[in-house]
């Protein structure tokens, strides 16, 4: 059965979409039958692997739009043993028009009861904000990851991301639980940085109370230090591992990716 | 009379608070009464200033919920020539609740109009979203000021941005005007910046008609290039002018505020 994961964070730019693409690669290069989800109105994640607004054929909409089709059916495959699912513009709707339905919260996580069987891990590319989208892939999700830059002005949001997840656990999905922070983005000579990744940590340990769902959550290690290929490979529809595979970026995210294997249990 | 500018970008993280805070506190340098107005519920410009969910004062959400109270009432001073008012978490309510009401597009329009003449320029620093409060900012603007990075995957959300500003250009404001873009956290020296500056130039040309609103826009120079200090600045509520008045971030901004007060005939 496969692990899910929702990679959220509300505060926009700080590198969900980057991280799920290259830790999803580094999985799948690693033996792990990945599935990228592509949940953000922005399809950036679809960009990365090639595809702008296809409409006409199924993808993430769908999931939430048309209970008859197959969710098989808005599944692509990107590389080896690495699937995606794409989003389109018109997902912003969800967030309008369906945010009242009934049940309309645990929709994304009916639908991967199908597909979990297939595939080792899940990752689900979140939009920058707390609507329906968002809280779709926490009540679907084993885990979150909160990508996140060591500045100052990023710290704020953490409070009120973990309190929408404690929200989450309490009512739709007791089984959630926080991996931890990814640090983006980060220049890791800069002593504001290592300031505020203390405060980070602090965080963490004065939230650390039995039962929330961050109590075993911490920074997760290495760091990705900026590495403008990480920038770069999008342009060219290609993860970290096919653009630059001896750059900083990929030797990063492929220490990450095993980090996480093992917070997982799946190492 | 205030030219009046709305620093907008859907796409979050880009610099937005940054330029609004550092444009603004340059102005004010070169002698310029200046105005800054936090319209993003994240409330990072605020925060900026040392102001946190301050509830019990008047601010930026009164503009909008309580007609009755003068807008002086919600100014507060920063700096000399420098005055800000502070926004909550609650103003999300107001892309929420308020939406549907009749003429609700114009409010900060017809708020404006009371202080037009006390200010020389006001900066309005926007949320990371096309919503209410974005719209309202460009129905009360002469122009719009984008912070963009020189990356590929912020180059698709430029288009849409300009539809908006069309879009309102051509309903509640017909004097708006794009003055530029503004390229924030700028690493020069790519190869990949260069290419997708380029791009943006073209985007430019290729919609450069009669009668659009961005038959002038053009990249502002100079980049205000990537700098640690300007992400240290805010953690001890100063200006970059304040915090390392020597450093690249504060030549670059004290720059930029002159190619814009050029731009805008102000100089
Ligand atoms: N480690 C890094 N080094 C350099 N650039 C990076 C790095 N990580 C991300 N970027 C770049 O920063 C920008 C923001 O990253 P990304 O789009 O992944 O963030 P996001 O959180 O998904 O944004 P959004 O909130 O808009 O979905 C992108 O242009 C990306 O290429
Ligand atoms: N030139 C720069 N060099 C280094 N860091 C920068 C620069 N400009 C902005 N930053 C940092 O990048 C992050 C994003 O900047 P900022 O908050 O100004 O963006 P924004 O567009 O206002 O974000 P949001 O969409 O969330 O409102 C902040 O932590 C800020 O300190
Ligand atoms: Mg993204
Ligand atoms: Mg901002």
């Amino acid at each position: 059965r496969a692990r899910i994961a929702a990679v959220l964070n509300q505060k926009g730019g700080v590198g969900k979409t980057t991280t799920t693409v290259n830790v999803g690669a580094a999985l799948a290069r690693s033996g792990l039958k990945t599935l990228l989800i592509d949940l953000d109105p922005q399809s950036n994640l679809s960009l990365h692997f090639g595809v702008e607004e296809e409409a006409d054929r199924p993808g993430a909409l769908q999931l939430f739009t048309d209970q008859a089709l197959a969710i098989s059916k808005t599944i692509r495959k990107a590389r080896e043993r690495l699937d995606f699912i794409p989003a389109t513009t018109e997902m912003a709707l969800v967030e309008g028009d369906f945010a009242a339905i009934e049940g309309m919260q645990t929709i994304l996580a009916r639908r991967l009861e199908a597909i979990r069987g297939k595939y080792d891990a899940i990752l689900i590319d979140c939009p920058p904000s707390l609507g329906v989208l968002s809280v779709n892939a926490l009540v679907a999700s084993d885990f979150v990851l909160v990508p996140m830059q060591a500045h100052y002005l990023a710290l704020r949001g953490l409070g009120k991301l973990l309190e929408t997840v404690l929200m989450v656990s309490q009512s739709l999905n007791p089984e959630l639980r926080v991996t931890g922070v990814i640090l983006c983005q980060h220049e890791s000579h800069s002593g504001h940085g290592k300031a505020v990744v203390a405060e980070i940590e602090q965080q963490f340990e004065t939230y650390r109370a039995e039962g929330v769902p961050w109590s075993e959550a911490r920074v997760l290690r290495p760091p990705i230090r900026r590495n403008i290929k990480l920038a770069e490979a999008p342009s060219f529809g290609q993860t970290i591992f096919d653009y630059a595979p001896e750059c900083a970026g990929a030797l990063d995210y492929q220490a990450l990716a095993e980090a996480i294997r093992l917070a997982w249990g799946t190492a």
